[in-house]
Formats: C-alpha cells, structure tokens, sequence
C-alpha cells in the first residue's frame, strides 16, 4: 500500500512540477511531511515564483494560489484521468499574462480531454476550440455560438466580454 | 468520452428549452454576470445526480425549478459520445435525462428508457464521471486546492490511489 | 432610538437605489423583516437586474454579488463618512461592462473621498487620477509611478495587468 | 483629511525602503500576481493598528518581517494630511510609524515623538479612521457582504448608527 502510495506520489509530483512550468516562471512541488511514513503525516505543496523564496501553496498571493491549484488539479490527472473538466472563471484573480498563459495550456491540453471553461477574458476566450455566448433576454436565457470577431467587435450586450 | 449537446428546460434561469452543443476539446463559455453562465455547470452536475441543492447554490432542489415556466417541472439532457466505451454499453452515444417536479418528485431517463439515479451514478462512475469529482471547479473554490492543508491533501491524494 | 434607526435605514436605502443604478441596470433595495418592530428581525437586500425577478443580495450571480456589496457599502457612507477606502480587486468577478462602470463611479467618487484601489484592469485603472505600477526585482517589492500609455504599450512585465 | 505617503521597509516583500505618493482622489494601484499589492493594504492597516496576524495573511506577528532584510526590522510610516482638521490636533500633516522587531517587540511614533498603539487608534478614531473598518475590502472578501444574514445586516446597521 505504501509502495503504491509512494509511486503515485512521485508522478504527480512530476506532473507537478512539469504543467507549473507552463502556467509560470517558477517551480513547485510536493513534499512528504515524513518521507519514511508517508500515512503519519501530512504532504507539502511549494511553489516558487520568479526570484522570490519558495513559499507554502496557502501563504501565497491570490493569483499564485490560482496558478498553483490549476497545476495541482492537472497534475492529479496523471493518476486518475476525468474525460472532461468543468470550471467556473478560474483566471479571476489571474493577471493578464498568467491568463493568457493558462488559455494557451488549456488549448493544448484539449486536444486530450474536453475543457468547459467559464470566462469573462477575451485573451482566453480566443484560446478555445468553441466559444458559447450566453446572454438574458426578457429574463430567461438563451445562447449563441461565437466567433472571435463578434467579441472583439464587442457587437451588442450579448457578446459583452472582459477586453 | 465527452459531452457533445446538453439541453436545459425550466432549469433554473432556462426558461425555454436550450440546446448546447460543445465540441471534443476546449469550449469556452461567456457572457455578462448573471446572465447563466454558472446555471450550466449547475446542470451538468444535475443530471449526473448532484441531490443536494446547496451544491447547486439553492437552499431546496424546487428551487431549481424556473419561476417563470409555465409547466412548473425541470429538464435536463445530457447526451455523452462514448467513442472510447469507457462507458460499458453498446451504444455509441448515450443519453441521460432527469426531470424535477414542483412536488420535489424526480424521474431518470437512459438512452430513453426509465432508469434509477443509482444505475446512473454506478454507470457514469465507470467512465469516471461524477458530479462532484476534482474535475469541476465551482465559481471562487479554486484557491482552496491550494488552501488545504497538508493532511488534507494526503487524503486527496489516498482518495485518488 | 427607534427613530435614529429607522431615519439611518431610510437614508441608507435610498442611497443604495441610487449608487446601484450608476453600477448596473436594474434596481436594489433594503426591507425590514418587521416593519413595525426593526429590532426583532432582520434586513433584507434585495436586487433586480435587468428584466429578472428581484432576488435576495445571497441568491445573486457571482459578478451580481459584487456589484450590490459595493452599492451597499457606499450607500453606508450616507451614514458613517470614512475619509479614504482601501479595496483589494473588487472587480475580479464583474464583466467588462460593469467593471467600466465601477471605474466611472469611483472616478466621480474621488472627487470627495480618496479611493485606493487595486485592480488587474487596463479600462479600470485609466478611469483613476493616479495609478501606481508595483513590480517584483530580484525577489523584493518596488513600485513606479505610471501612465496609461506604459501601460497599454504593455511595456515590459511591470506594467503588464489585465487587459 | 487623506493619506499622501507611505513609506514602508522590511515589511512582508519590501525589502527595501519604497516611498508610495497618494494623490488625494482615486488612486489604482497594479502589477503582476504576488508583486506587492495586497501588502501595501497590508502594511496601511498595520500602521493603523492591526494586530492580528491573521487580518495581514500571516500565523504571527514577526512573519511580517521582510525575509531578506538585513536588519530583521519592519517599519511603516503613513503621512495624513490633516486639511479639514478631523484629526483633533494643531499639525497640517499627521505621520505615524510603527516598528517591528523580530523578537515581537513594537514601538509607535507620532509626529516623531514616540506613542502608544492606544493613543494612535484614540486619536485615528475622531476621523473614523480604523484599521478594519468597513471601507477596508481585503481580497476576496467583497461578497461576503451580500452574503450576511438579514440580522447580521441588521447589526451592521445599527453599528453605524
Ligand atoms: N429558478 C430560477 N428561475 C429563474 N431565474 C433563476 C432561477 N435560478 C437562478 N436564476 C437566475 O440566474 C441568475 C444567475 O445565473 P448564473 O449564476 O448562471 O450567472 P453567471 O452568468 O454565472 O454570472 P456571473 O458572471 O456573475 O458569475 C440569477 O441572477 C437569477 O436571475
Ligand atoms: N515576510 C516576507 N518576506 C519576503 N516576501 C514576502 C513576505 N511576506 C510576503 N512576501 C511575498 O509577497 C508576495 C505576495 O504579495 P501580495 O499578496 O501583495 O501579492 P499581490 O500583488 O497582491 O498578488 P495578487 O495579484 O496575486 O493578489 C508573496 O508571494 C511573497 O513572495
Ligand atoms: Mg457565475
Ligand atoms: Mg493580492
């Protein structure tokens, strides 16, 4: 049981480290409380950010928490792989080049899986293999299929997006 | 596997029936606050039997019910290419649906015929499918991944093992 | 002391109406549990957008949330004047749309109070009289006084923010 | 009365000495994630008088102090001009600093002269001046406020009043 534990550990580690690198500059990683008895203790994620000191995953900033969850969350894939991921604006506290960075990833990472990811950003918006306008009229809701250029136009509320 | 239409009707702000079509990779979904962007996610996990209406922001499963709809009854499709057959059935598409009635009753529905939540997790759950798995992040619970404590997070990664 | 509540309740909730439509368009306003008997129950907020039925301020979208909290503390002001207001990404949740508004308001805001605000938002930040750019060197805090213009060059990491 | 300049050294990521000028209306403040933002909020309600750790991010106090500092000291010193004199004293500007040592100790000065936390928070509150009033929003906790309960609500009003 430890040895599967052990091995599991490892390679989410990797992957770790691995979709870290592409969401930011920096590293993190997971850390055995007690290496030699994995299940008496607790594990450790550390992330490093720029030039900065490796910092706990809960004293970070609010969008170096963002970045990190969305590796940690990628990373378990590695060891149980969901078919598809469902998740609600989670580039709001993300600055603009994260963002953008987070848009690029998930592009690449649906070419595996399927992403539905809610947005308000039009850098990340435009990443997607599929844009839905979702919009209220007369109280109810209705959607729409979109392109880039409707946005960008910023055509009528509807297409209303964060530019 | 993956999700390629969703049809929402009288479920929370869809008053009338919506057909969603999502694409194999990366689908981005936007629009203005409030216009029912998070309503979707709410239905996705609904019709893959989310029972507890705090999960789905609302304080009893009636309310997910749209106010303005004039038949008082909730309707959710969801329709999942099994191209892999990660799902362990013959068929190459499936369809789950699931009604709600102002009385709180529910029915299930699999490839149109009537089915049971339970037979519906158990089959979804083969495919690794669930309503409330690592897969889906609500609206501001993101950072808790990264809030969570060392031991709690042993116990996420002995879940997953 | 009935009177002092219910006189501080009437000027708050008319308050409220009106920064709330500055925000958004749609309507917010306070009701008493008991009308008669303030004290023995509690205050309602409640909020209508657009051509939606008027909800409770808990029952609201993300963005909806947003947008009514920072109606009410303002419309709080009318009865207890603070001389400065420090917030810290209030527009995270808000569409492109509303974030522009708030900018707008808090533009006009300034005029009487000092606002100190920290957004990711070009279309935020160009609506503020000041705007102060904190970047990161070799692992220490600085800051740089800035412009809109760097900041829409996007000229190099310390301006970058949402854009 | 308003804040025309902060001055902070030592304290969370400044490690050096950063003089911020506050014009008198809106002011924004921008970067990059974990640049120093949410600290200079941090840094204004220390020197206004926040002593819980837990209200700046931090466990304990002496975790404030800049990592890489060569003097393990933090120290912030906040300018107020005093136009409209609701700070009940004689000066046109108020400063006050607020030092931090590693072993916990602190010291207070006003217009230069040593004081106490006491003294500072009296005189700060004669122009509604708090460190954790409800013009303060730290991150993520705007919501909260649509979130109270109609009594919470209820006791926040007649707390103003
Ligand atoms: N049972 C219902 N009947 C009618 N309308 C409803 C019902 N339940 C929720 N709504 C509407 O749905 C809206 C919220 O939708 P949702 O949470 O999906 O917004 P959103 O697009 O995610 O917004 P945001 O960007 O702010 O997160 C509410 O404002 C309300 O008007
Ligand atoms: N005592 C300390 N010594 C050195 N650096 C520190 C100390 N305390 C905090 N920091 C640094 O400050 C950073 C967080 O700063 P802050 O919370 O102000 O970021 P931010 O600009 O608000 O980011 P975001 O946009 O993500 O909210 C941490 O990542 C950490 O590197
Ligand atoms: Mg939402
Ligand atoms: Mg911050």
């Amino acid at each position: 049981k430890r040895e599967v534990f052990i091995k599991a550990f490892e390679k989410i580690d990797r992957e770790l480290r691995s979709v870290f690198r592409e969401l930011a500059d920096g590293e993190a990683w997971l850390e055995l409380e007690y290496p030699d008895n994995p299940f008496s203790g607790g594990v450790f994620m550390l992330g490093k950010f720029g030039d900065k000191m490796p910092r706990e995953s809960a004293s970070l900033s609010g969008g170096e928490k963002a970045v990190i969850s969305v590796a940690f969350l990628m990373a378990l894939q590695s060891a149980y792989t969901s078919p598809f991921y469902l998740f609600d604006e989670i580039d709001a506290n993300m600055d603009a080049e994260k963002a953008e960075r987070l848009g690029e990833f998930l592009n690449k990472w649906g070419e595996a899986s399927q992403i539905i990811l809610i947005s308000l950003r039009d850098t990340v918006l435009s990443k997607a293999h599929n844009i839905i306008g979702v919009y209220e009229k007369e109280g109810s809701s209705y959607i729409a299929r979109l392109n880039m250029e409707r946005i960008v136009d910023g055509g009528g509320k509807r297409q209303s997006s964060q530019n | 596997v993956y999700i390629s239409k969703l049809e929402i009707r009288g479920f929370k702000s869809f008053e009338k029936n919506v057909t969603i079509e999502l694409a194999r990779g990366f689908n981005a979904v936007s629009g203005q606050n409030g216009s029912g962007k998070s309503n979707i996610i709410d239905a996705i996990r609904f019709v893959l039997g989310e029972n507890s209406p705090k999960s789905l922001r609302e304080s009893k499963m009636s309310s997910l019910i749209n106010e303005k709809a004039k038949i008082k009854q909730g309707r959710v499709s969801i329709q999942i290419v099994n191209d892999n057959h990660a799902l362990p059935v013959q068929e190459e598409t499936v369809n789950i649906t699931r009604e709600l009635f102002e009385d709180g009753s529910q029915k299930y529905f699999l490839n149109g015929k009537r089915s049971t939540r339970n037979a519906i997790i158990d089959l979804l759950l083969s495919a690794r499918i669930s309503f409330d798995g690592i897969n889906i992040v609500p609206q501001g619970a993101l950072n808790r991944i990264a809030e969570t404590t060392p031991a709690e997070r042993r116990a996420i990664l002995e879940d997953i093992v």
